[in-house]
């Protein structure tokens, strides 16, 4: 889902 | 992880360190605003909920540990030890941070990426870091002795956020689908507010005289 690669980040 | 967001995070993580570093050494606090760190408190707490829960990597969690533990441990040195309470400003921090987050509550509530508590909640996050400097720069303006290691926190700190712009512009050229108006304009509405400190801040190292912002 589009949303998770920011989750990534701090 | 690319080299943008890697000196960001490593700004982000100086920016602490200078902070944590004048604190705890010269036992000061002058010229800091703890209603920014206070803030800054609720900014990496509603950011990392799933700290726990949904690991990424070690570095990660490393990280959202340092910044979790560094903005509470700031501001309990502010609000409860002996010394360095006593160089709080608290006459002059006055700003009404509390009266940013509820507009940054409501605006997470309406515009979000998808209406999950944590989602809200992180969004929330992100509007509220990128007002979350007000306070200090409001303070920044009243007092008119900037010491060195405060204007190095606050550029530092400025500079992070600009550091992940470019990672979201280079991930979003070499990402499919990579596209997040949300984090995008916080992320840039939040270095733009530090435009102005770092014209002063700029001025004030080429022409090697003390950081001074207009009253």
């Amino acid at each position: 889902e589009a949303y998770t690669d920011l989750k990534d980040e701090l | 992880m690319n080299i943008f967001r890697l000196a960001g995070d490593m700004t982000h993580l100086f920016s602490v360190l200078v902070l944590l570093l004048k604190i705890h050494t010269i036992k000061s606090c002058a010229g800091i605003s703890l209603k920014t760190q206070e803030l800054y408190a609720i900014v990496f707490a509603t950011r990392y909920l799933d700290i726990f829960t949904n690991y990424i990597s070690l570095y990660n969690t490393i990280m959202k540990l340092i910044f979790l533990g560094s903005s509470f441990s700031i501001v309990w040195y502010m609000r409860r030890h002996k010394i360095v309470r006593r160089s709080y400003d608290k006459d002059q921090d006055t700003f009404r941070h509390y009266f940013l987050m509820l507009p940054c509550l409501i605006l997470a509530l309406i515009i979000n990426e998808k209406f999950t508590f944590r989602e809200v909640m992180w969004t929330f996050s992100l509007y509220l870091e990128a007002v979350a400097i007000l306070p200090q720069l409001v303070l920044l303006q009243r007092t008119r002795n900037i010491d060195n290691l405060t204007g190095q926190y606050v550029f530092l700190l400025g500079a992070y956020r600009a550091f992940y712009i470019l990672n979201w512009i280079y991930r979003y050229f070499t990402e499919e689908h990579f596209v997040h108006w949300i984090t995008w304009i916080s992320g840039l509405v939040q270095t733009l507010l530090y435009a102005d400190f770092f014209y002063y801040y700029f001025q004030s190292w080429k022409n090697n005289v003390k950081l001074e912002l207009p009253a």
